[in-house]
């Protein structure tokens, strides 16, 4: 950091006479879940250059796709989820076997791993009937979708999207760190998110996604679909915030979990193991 | 040492050559980009480019910078651009004409749309040798690498309307402005 110079501003902020111990001093609410976040002017997370948020993601609840200028980490402290990260260029490699429309009749409330081991039987050869309508429904395609779970470190490089979905019964809790004096944030050292979906709830009705900015004609153009689609992608009457309810179950192609990585036992062996 | 390896450095490379578009749509347009990979010393200005062409009534879809600020000036022509800034707000929605300056933050969301019989070039410096774009409609964007289950619940829709949202618009880059059925047999050639 110091090889690419500090800015003559910030060429102080580490002249500190104590520290101490740091609490969140914002939380804002959504629908299913709250962020809460250190304050990044604290002269402590100044010097060090980064910003901390906690985000805890209720039963159920879907931490919409947003991204951030600055890498980030994060730590998993609770619970257990499925994650997807957008990046940019790859391609939808995780497909359904089954149209969706079966799938919702024939498969709630059956268990996570279970259906997606199901999906990967017969997926075989399907690739090019992936993203059509026909007699026999839709499929889905997307970019992978992996599993997390308390004790897991998640990188995320700058500008890449990641959306979070709570399978747990307990409250998904993740702790981040972004670095915003790395060069790869070029903008200011305020951590900033921005929002593919979602608003920013009843607390921060100011803050919408980044498609509520554009002319809706012009987005309609873009996507091809009607403007009234295109004003729904806004999301302006939206005050669920970015962490929303999942209604009904949320299915998405994901491989199985391994039964081992889903028992307890795999982070607590027992006296015969070595 | 030196006359073998830094003096014979390549320094320049040719950005407007059509025969050398990394992106090219007749009757759309085309765009050249240099970064580190094609001119090495831009790896240690940490600096890249684009070129642009927009022929009348097109547009680059909507993107964002992932890892850059751009500055892009127009060298011919006029457009109509838009940017978004983290809030959601639209912070841009002017015609840019030749001589003219924008300035595209990091993560700020933009479109590029030509109207009429107006050609739009331009010329972007962005701030990293290997600077990267995330699009937000099209064949490799965001919204088309979601399940379709992340877009029902975050903009409240359908099935059926999250499946237009991804899979609609098959370009990748450039696009035309507005409808037609000429549009979708080029879509259909693409595919």
């Amino acid at each position: 950091r110091q090889s690419f110079g500090v800015p003559p501003q910030l060429q102080n902020e580490c002249n500190l006479d104590n520290l101490d111990v740091l609490q969140p001093s914002e939380v804002i609410k959504s629908e299913a879940g709250r962020v809460e976040l250190w304050d990044h002017n604290n002269p402590q997370l100044r010097c060090a250059g980064v910003s901390i948020a906690r985000f805890i993601i209720e039963e159920g609840g879907l931490y919409l796709p947003t991204y951030f200028s600055s890498p980030k980490i994060s730590y998993v402290v609770q619970g257990m989820g499925i994650r997807g990260v957008v990046v940019p260029g790859c391609a939808e490699t995780f497909m359904d076997s089954q149209p969706i429309e079966q799938q919702q009749q024939g498969q709630e409330g059956e268990a996570w791993g279970q259906q997606g081991q199901q999906r990967q039987q017969g997926q075989q050869g399907q690739q090019g009937q992936q993203g059509q309508q026909g007699q026999q429904g839709f499929r889905d395609m997307h970019q992978k979708v992996e599993h997390v779970r308390h004790g897991d470190i998640i990188a995320i490089a700058p500008g890449s999207a990641q959306w979070v979905y709570n399978t747990g019964k307990q409250p998904l809790i993740i702790v981040a760190l972004f670095d915003i004096a790395n060069y790869q944030n070029q903008l200011d050292r305020s951590p900033r998110s921005f929002r593919l979906a979602g608003s920013g709830g009843q607390e921060q009705q100011q803050k919408g996604n980044m498609l509520s900015g554009f002319d809706p004609k012009i987005l309609s153009q873009a996507l091809k679909i009607d403007v009234r689609l295109a004003q729904e992608l806004q999301n302006q009457k939206d005050s669920r915030g970015n962490i929303v309810l999942v209604k009904g179950p949320f299915q998405v192609a994901r491989p199985p979990l391994r039964q081992k990585y889903e028992s307890e036992t795999w982070r607590h062996p027992g006296p015969q193991d070595n | 040492g030196l006359e073998e390896t830094i003096c014979s450095m390549r320094t320049h490379e040719s950005i407007d050559d059509p025969a050398r578009a990394d992106v090219y749509k007749p009757n759309l347009g085309r765009l050249t980009t240099v970064n580190s990979l094609t001119l090495p010393i831009l790896q240690f200005l940490k600096l890249s480019a684009t070129r642009g062409i927009l022929q009348g009534n097109s547009m680059v879809l909507p993107k964002y910078n992932m890892n850059a600020n751009e500055l892009l000036y127009a060298t011919a022509g006029q457009a109509r651009i838009q940017v978004v800034n983290d809030n959601g707000e639209n912070v841009l929605d002017k015609q840019v004409q030749k001589g003219q300056l924008v300035v595209l933050p990091q993560g700020f969301a933009y479109v590029i749309h030509s109207q009429g019989n107006n050609n739009f070039e331009w010329i972007s410096f962005k701030t990293n040798s290997n600077a990267m774009i995330s699009a937000l409609a099209g064949r490799t964007s965001a919204l088309r690498a979601l399940p379709l289950q992340v877009l029902t619940n975050a903009y409240q829709i359908s099935l059926e309307e999250a499946r237009k949202i991804k899979f609609n618009t098959l370009e990748t880059t450039l696009t035309h402005a507005s409808g037609g059925q000429q549009q979708y047999i080029e879509q259909i050639v693409e595919a």
